[in-house]
């Protein structure tokens, strides 16, 4: 078989023991629920809090990856502020990848919630929103995207070259080369008979990051309304980005 | 003071003792 290429073996390495990162939430979001009746949040408050608290996880990620370390803050918070959404949308999708069940989202937390479930207690916003994820998964369950695919797709989305003002802006494009070609390189041995699974895979990161801004106004907008719990990362990459 | 996304700075920047 051919060799995986070293960008991508460094990722893999670098990928977040999952069951710790479970178990951290869960406990966080019981902390939550254990508050007076007063003060406990709604089921939408508690997803909100699930989305801040793996985008902790995700920042963890990115301040030991490859690259990213060698920036300077000033430019990790701008590629950050970039993709946030993205990266916690596309977790969230390839998390429906492994679990594969059409019907139902798997959490973060290890929950399983049914698709009629959501449809029935979520907005038509929201539920549009999950719908469309659900279709996102099928196009890559169908290009058959695999965990090596995954961590380079998700460097790709830290390291994206629509930053502006970074102070290296070389080093992310080399960060973006390195990544492109090792995907190219990888998709190219290990699927032959797939054909252009590269281009396909980057299309469909195209899709991620549609439906990461249109989550994010969503979740501005819920904000505006007051409903999005306060003072916490989630809200502050909210603001970030809208001045 | 919204926007200066003080504790993405916090988090990049903190030392970790492990």
């Amino acid at each position: 078989p051919p060799d995986i290429p070293e960008v991508i073996l460094k990722l893999l390495q670098l990928e977040p023991d999952e069951a710790q990162v479970k178990g951290r939430i869960v406990a966080c979001l019981q902390q939550e629920q254990g508050k007076g009746r007063h003060e406990r949040l709604s089921t939408f408050g508690l997803m909100c809090k699930m989305a801040d608290q793996t985008l902790f996880s995700i920042v963890e990620w990115a301040r030991s990856c490859i690259f990213f370390k060698e920036l300077e803050v000033g430019d990790q918070m701008k590629l950050l502020q970039n993709c946030w959404s993205e990266l916690l949308v596309f977790d969230h999708i390839y998390r429906q990848l492994q679990h594969g069940k059409e019907q139902s989202v798997l959490l973060v937390t290890g929950q399983e919630v049914d698709m009629s479930a959501i449809a029935a207690q979520a907005g038509s916003i929201l539920n549009t929103l999950v719908l469309r994820a659900q279709e996102l998964v099928l196009h890559l369950h169908s290009l058959q995207v695999d965990r090596q695919e995954f961590v380079c797709l998700k460097f790709l989305i830290l390291f994206s070259l629509d930053v502006k003002y970074l102070e290296n802006h070389a080093l992310v494009r080399e960060a973006q080369e390195k990544a492109n070609a090792a995907l190219l390189e990888y998709t190219a041995g290990h699927y032959p008979h797939c054909a252009d699974k590269f281009r396909q895979l980057l299309l469909r990161l195209a899709e991620v990051r549609a439906l990461s801004m249109q989550a994010e106004e969503y979740l501005y907008h819920k904000h505006l309304s007051g409903e999005v719990p306060c003072n916490n990362l989630l809200i502050e990459m909210l603001h970030a980005k809208r001045t | 003071k919204k926007n200066n996304n003080a504790l993405l700075r916090y988090l990049l920047d903190k030392d970790d003792t492990k």
